[in-house]
């Protein structure tokens, strides 16, 4: 097959000739997944009224939902080992990630590397990634509150008062601190963050994360300079994971799909501190 | 203390709005991450004595304290550490501070791909090397030698303990050879 497939007994990832993320295998059953890096053009108000402000550190605002694609085809290089198993995903020349899968485990790891994310055409960049798949969740998604309690959420409606969205974007954005999920009655897709993100479901099946922003105005809520962080002289380089669980939504008295999400939440959160020591003695002699 | 106290402090500041949701200016942001990395390194003293501490306890036997120096690496987050690549050997202890043992799949930046990993009770692990990505290795300052990550399974890492593994650049090469990508897909 001229499709490339990585993964282990539990889940199996498999990404198609353009290099995109395909399909998932796990728990029973396959899903059409897709993933993929965008970016929305930021706003750039005139700041006087109220309403019409920049996207800057205490804002988003996408410039009428302007959403740009960061390619249309990826080049990959693929590893395969005893313990784990990568693909190497180039988008452009300021974004890449490796999705991998370990031997042992039930979930595969997207670390995405992005930035300097450009703005020689004078526009503002704000980067998510967005998982697509057929789960009819039906405009509910699910975004954790500190890391704990999910709490559920209805695209275009807030739970205690009849709001009118003005953003259709902005407007269905959430905190993210450590997870966010949707499902249907029968598969379920959550994934979580290694660090608090902006996020939302827009579309049926659709989870997006926001991983990294550079803007140029300021959004005159205070801070007075525009969100836009540079490194030597150039744009910041970000770099993270998202862990993508994908399983069956019924709940099962043996195991959860939630249970083993908020074990591994843990798990990436608290993972183990690393010394380093030199060691001049031999290896008998060290042990 | 004195350390403890500094990091207690920096924390406290690390409370404000502005460091909790990133609304600070610029230079404010790099002043709170001077002030976290100057308070993690000051307790890294603290980190070290107790490590030895228990290491003296744990081996009864031992006649001279095992002055082990337990650094931390700050930049493995873009595959960096000069002790994993300078040196030919090392230990790497890993401390789980969870309350259930934990399973981890450890990556370590080396500058070559043929090492072997011992774990405390001897046991040769089976390990594997994959390359740094190459958008991370050409990132202009990153001042790294690594070329691949050392990945393996450190098992049963005790709640709220440690293991410590030995790691060393093997001379013989790995029967897998060279890691190198799989063939492209047509």
């Amino acid at each position: 097959s001229s499709y490339t497939v990585i993964g282990n007994n539990n889940i199996q990832l498999t990404f198609d000739t353009n290099g995109f993320l395909a399909e998932v295998t796990a728990d029973g059953m396959t899903r059409m997944i897709s993933q993929e890096f965008l970016y929305y053009e930021a706003a750039t108000g005139n700041n006087a009224e109220f309403l019409n402000r920049s996207s800057g550190a205490y804002i988003f605002r996408p410039d009428n939902n302007q959403i740009r694609f960061a390619t249309d085809e990826v080049t990959i290089e693929v590893y395969k080992g005893q313990l784990v198993q990568e693909v190497h995903q180039k988008f452009n020349d300021w974004i890449s990630q490796v999705v991998r899968v370990y031997k042992q485990s039930n979930h595969a790891e997207f670390e995405w590397l992005v930035g300097p994310i450009p703005i020689k055409d004078n526009i503002g960049k704000e980067v998510i990634s967005r998982f697509k798949s057929d789960i009819k969740s039906d405009g509910i998604f699910f975004t954790d509150s500190n890391g704990r309690e999910m709490l559920k959420r209805k695209r275009n409606h807030r739970e205690t008062w009849n709001v009118k969205i003005h953003e259709s974007v902005a407007g269905n954005y959430y905190p993210v601190t450590t997870k966010i999920a949707l499902e249907d009655t029968t598969a379920r897709m959550a994934i979580l963050t290694d660090r608090a993100q902006g996020g939302s479901s827009l579309e049926d099946g659709v989870l997006e994360l926001m991983v990294h922003r550079r803007l140029l105005h300021d959004d005159a809520f205070g801070v007075g300079e525009a969100l836009n962080e540079t490194e030597y002289g150039e744009g910041l380089i970000a770099r993270g994971k998202h862990h993508l669980f994908v399983g069956q939504s019924l709940q099962r008295p043996d195991v959860s799909l939630k249970a083993i999400e908020r074990l591994v939440q843990l798990e990436t959160l608290l993972p183990s501190w690393k010394f380093f020591s030199n060691v001049s003695y031999s290896s008998d002699q060290w042990l | 203390d004195p350390h403890l106290n500094f990091l207690r402090e920096t924390m406290g500041i690390m409370q404000h709005h502005d460091a909790v949701t990133g609304t600070e200016k610029q230079k404010v942001a790099l002043d709170y991450a001077k002030r976290m990395s100057v308070a993690l390194r000051a307790c890294s003293t603290n980190i070290r004595s107790v490590l030895n501490q228990l290491s003296i306890a744990s081996d009864r036997n031992s006649q001279e304290p095992s002055k082990f120096e337990f650094k931390t690496c700050t930049l493995l987050n873009i595959s960096s550490c000069a002790t994993s690549e300078l040196n030919k050997r090392f230990a790497l202890t890993l401390y789980n501070p969870l309350a259930h043992s934990v399973n981890e799949y450890v990556r370590v930046p080396v500058k070559d791909y043929n090492y072997v990993v011992i774990d405390p009770t001897g046991k040769v692990l089976p390990v594997q090397a994959v390359p740094v990505p190459k958008a991370v290795s050409n990132m202009k300052h990153r001042n790294s030698s690594a070329q691949y990550e050392l990945v393996f399974l450190a098992s049963s890492l005790p709640p709220v303990g440690y293991k410590t593994y030995y790691i060393e650049k093997s001379e013989t090469i790995p029967a897998i050879g060279k890691p190198s990508p799989s063939p492209k897909k047509t």
